[in-house]
């Protein structure tokens, strides 16, 4: 089972729209898809038509309660399949903070469902608290969306940072597989000043003992479009919601790159 | 002397771009005004060209050291000086956790200041932490840049929420002077609903007690423009690197509805 943690502690970056559409394009070619919603704004749980509500079971109960992923999880369709957040888990940090191995809660879960599933997506908050290192604990590869613009490069450094200390202290096996570009403005300078200064960076890592080390910037960028802003507000993917548009035609592509297949119709 | 918050705990949704461009457009009219940087990530300093280097004198020291403000501050030119952040603010939520009175550590430092400035405008980061409640502590009113997407409603409903705690227990006098409608995707229905939305919620609570009950959404909507996302990295406001752009026009405009005058020029 390949585990993808959708990363980046900065906000409004995409990982949410990537992780949905991704996870979706994913499931639609037969691939057996569990997203798992590990920010307690449940964004991805909403995008997928998955209210929130007090009472749900959710992945928190997961974490804090050592309940099994099944138990927690709703199916969405033959393929894929959510364990969805909850308002709660924005006292995890809190309450997880002297329990014993709670960087590793999440990945204690995983046995139970590793042969049901060829892909796990994590979408992960806005921030590298504990919530983001268990999805990073349990995954096998991270990717980053990242925004060309110049203030969205001065975060990454920390971002590595955090991942090469889990990667060295709790996960040998992560790496970073790769770096999507979102909200690409199509024709700036800036977009393609930003994506270069990336690919130099990762190209220039090749021989390093880094997890970042054999990371590409996807050559899909996933263009502005209004359509992917406006499906989470109906709890749709954007193949559900408007399979036609430029978001749909980007994300597909990228779901393709990600899975090193031609592509995904 | 007017002292405004720019808060919003989501990320990446236009408060450092608003804090430096209407700063700037005040600055502009003749005003003094004092920025405040209370972000780790210091993009408002960056954005106005100082370089957060590790020696720097900065808001750190004013918050755990009770470094007088006149003695961290960077006069810019003459109406406007700034303040700058600095990386150890990252660690200020931990190190502050035990301080008495540590949600008016910023408040506290005002009065030796209060007559040098006609504006004050603190920049936050994107968290309802010890640093935004400084802010909003230290603050007479509080504008909230916000995305109008779907997902961006989301969070208003808390963030009103610790704004109302810090009026009810910490000071009174704040209220929520506007919203602003920034990133605005013009002709999208996404962009109109949204904007209607807020302005109904806007309307709705005039006759409450809330501090929101005075509030605005501006009709001044910031339009999307590359021209301020490129400006960052010249450390540059968008009247200093391109003075003609929709984004040096919106944020005049915009400006200028802050201080209720006709316009900027
Ligand atoms: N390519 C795109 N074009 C237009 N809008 C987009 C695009 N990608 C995402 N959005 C919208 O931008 C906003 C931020 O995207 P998203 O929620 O995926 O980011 P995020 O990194 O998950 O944010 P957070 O840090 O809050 O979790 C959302 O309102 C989303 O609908
Ligand atoms: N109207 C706009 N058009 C195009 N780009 C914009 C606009 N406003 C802001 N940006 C860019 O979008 C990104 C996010 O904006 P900004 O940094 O102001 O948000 P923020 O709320 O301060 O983020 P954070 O939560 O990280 O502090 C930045 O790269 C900025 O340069
Ligand atoms: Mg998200
Ligand atoms: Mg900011």
């Amino acid at each position: 089972m390949r585990r993808i943690a959708v990363i980046n502690q900065k906000g409004g970056v995409g990982k949410t729209t990537s992780c949905c559409n991704v996870g979706a394009a994913i499931a639609s070619t037969g691939r057996r898809v569990l997203m798992i919603d590990l920010d307690p704004q449940a964004h991805l749980s909403m995008h997928l038509g998955v209210d929130p509500y007090p009472d749900r079971t959710s992945v928190y109960d997961v974490l804090t309660d050592n309940l099994p992923l099944s138990e927690a999880l709703i199916r969405l369709n033959d393929n894929l399949h959510l364990i969805p957040a909850h308002i709660d888990l924005a006292a995890a940090e809190m309450e997880l903070v002297s329990v014993m191995g709670r960087e590793v809660l999440l990945r204690d879960a995983m046995p139970e469902i590793a042969d049901q599933y060829d892909v796990l997506m994590m979408d992960c908050p806005p921030s590298l608290g504990v919530l983001t290192i268990n999805g990073l604990a349990a995954a096998t590869e991270v990717l980053i969306p990242l925004q060309p613009h110049f203030l969205a490069l001065q975060g990454v450094g920390k971002l590595l940072e955090t991942i090469e200390l889990v990667q060295k202290r709790i996960n040998p096996e992560l790496v970073v597989s790769g770096i999507i570009l979102c909200m690409y403005e199509a024709g700036t300078r800036l977009a393609a000043e930003v994506t270069s200064d990336l690919k130099d960076f990762v190209e220039s890592s090749r021989d390093s003992q880094k997890p970042w080390s054999s990371a590409k910037v996807f050559d899909t960028f996933i263009r502005r479009n209004i359509k992917l802003a406006e499906s989470p507000g109906y709890g749709k993917t954007i193949f559900d919601y408007a399979q036609s548009s430029n978001g749909a035609i980007d994300y597909a592509m990228l779901a393709a790159e990600v899975l090193g297949i031609e592509q995904i119709d």
